[in-house]
C-alpha cells in the first residue's frame, strides 16, 4: 500500500491512498485503502491521514477518522493523537500498521507497529528524509 | 509561498525489509521513493495544490513495480490484480474511492474522477470499470503488471487458504 498526505501553501491539506490488496485475496475482499475514514481522510480543521497495514483491523477501529476526531474533540496535538491510535488503540485490535499525517500547519507525523514500513517528508523547512525501518 | 508546505508518503515493503534486501535494492526503493516526494512537493511549491500534490506523489509509486500499488500490485487468489484506491481533500471534505479495479494504470486517479465527477464516493467492481471507460481511462494488458517477485510470492501460497499483507512475510488465515 502506498499514499500521501500534503499541505499547501493556501493551508488546505489532503490525502491519497492506493494499493493492490493482499496476496491470494479472493471473495472482493477490500481492505481499509478505498475506504474513507478508515485507511484515508482528510479534514482542514484537524488532519489529514493515509494508512497502511491490516485492513481488517484498521476497519475495525475506523482509524483515520478515529485521529481525526481525538484532534477535534480531545484537542490532542497531531503527534500525540496518532501515537494515541497507532500505539495504544489499533494494539488493543492486535492490529499492526502505521499512518501518515499532517495537519494545516504542516506538522507531520509517521507513526508504525510494525516491520517493513517505507517512509518519507519534505518540507519548505528543508528537510528532506526518506526512511526503510526495520 | 505564503505559508510552509510539507508533503510526506508511505509505501509498503512487499516483504523486503532493511536488512534483507541488496544495496541496489534499497537504493531503488530511495530513489522511487525521493522521486514522488520531489514530485509532489514540486507542485507544492509552484503553490499548486494539497489534492494535485498527493495525487502526483501517489501515481509516482503507483507506476513502479516495488510497491504494492498500480504495476506493483501483488496476485489474488484467481491471478489477477485487484486495485484500490482513495482520494480526499480538507477543505470541503470532498472524496473519492474506487474498489476491486483491475487494468487501471492509476486507480488514484480515478477515484480522484470519482470525487469530481460523480455524485457518489465508492464505486466498486465492474460499475467502477465501466465508469473509468465512459472518462477515458486506458486500460493496460495484464503483462503490464507482471512482476517475478510478486509471482513467486503467490506461488508460495496458492492453493491454501493463507493471504498475505505486503509488508509482512507471516502468512496468517484470517487477518493477514
Amino acid at each position: 500500500t502506498v499514499g500521501a498526505v500534503a499541505c499547501d501553501a493556501n493551508r488546505n491539506i489532503a490525502a491519497a491512498t492506493s494499493t493492490g490488496g493482499m496476496t491470494n485475496k479472493n471473495w472482493g475482499r477490500i481492505g481499509d485503502s478505498p475506504l474513507i475514514g478508515i485507511g484515508n481522510y482528510a479534514n482542514n480543521e484537524t488532519c489529514a491521514v493515509s494508512c497502511t497495514g491490516s485492513g481488517e483491523f484498521f476497519i475495525r477501529g475506523v482509524v483515520a477518522y478515529d485521529l481525526s476526531c481525538l484532534i477535534e474533540y480531545k484537542k490532542l496535538p497531531l503527534k500525540e493523537a496518532a501515537d494515541e491510535v497507532i500505539f495504544k488503540r489499533l494494539p488493543k485490535l492486535k492490529g499492526d500498521g502505521g499512518l501518515i499525517a499532517v495537519d494545516r500547519s504542516g506538522n507531520i507525523t509517521m507513526p508504525f507497529n510494525t516491520e517493513g514500513m517505507y517512509r518519507g517528508m519534505r518540507n519548505s523547512n528543508g528537510e528532506n528524509k526518506i526512511a526503510i525501518y526495520e | 509561498m505564503n505559508s510552509p508546505v510539507s508533503i510526506a508518503i508511505h509505501g509498503g515493503a512487499g516483504t523486503l525489509i532493511k536488512g534483507k534486501m541488496t544495496p541496489e535494492k534499497e537504493k531503488s526503493y530511495r530513489e522511487t521513493l525521493q522521486l514522488a516526494l520531489d514530485e509532489g512537493f514540486s507542485i507544492l511549491k509552484k503553490n499548486g495544490s494539497a489534492l494535485d500534490a498527493v495525487e502526483k506523489a501517489v501515481i509516482v509509486l503507483e507506476d513502479s513495480p516495488l510497491f504494492n500499488a498500480g504495476k506493483g500490485s501483488v496476485f489474488t487468489a484467481d491471478g489477477t490484480h485487484e486495485m484500490d484506491a482513495a482520494i480526499m481533500e480538507g477543505k470541503d471534505l470532498k472524496a473519492g474511492s474506487v474498489s476491486l479495479v483491475t487494468r487501471i494504470k492509476n486507480p488514484v486517479s480515478l477515484a480522484r474522477v470519482i470525487m469530481e465527477k460523480s455524485p457518489h464516493v465508492l464505486l466498486a467492481g465492474q460499475g467502477a470499470m465501466d465508469f473509468a471507460k465512459l472518462h477515458g481511462f486506458q486500460l493496460e494488458n495484464e503483462d503490464y503488471f507482471y512482476d517475478e517477485f510478486r509471482y513467486q510470492q503467490w506461488q508460495k501460497i496458492k492453493d491454501s487458504d493463507h493471504f498475505q499483507l505486503d509488508h509482512s512475510d507471516r502468512k496468517d488465515s484470517k487477518f493477514g
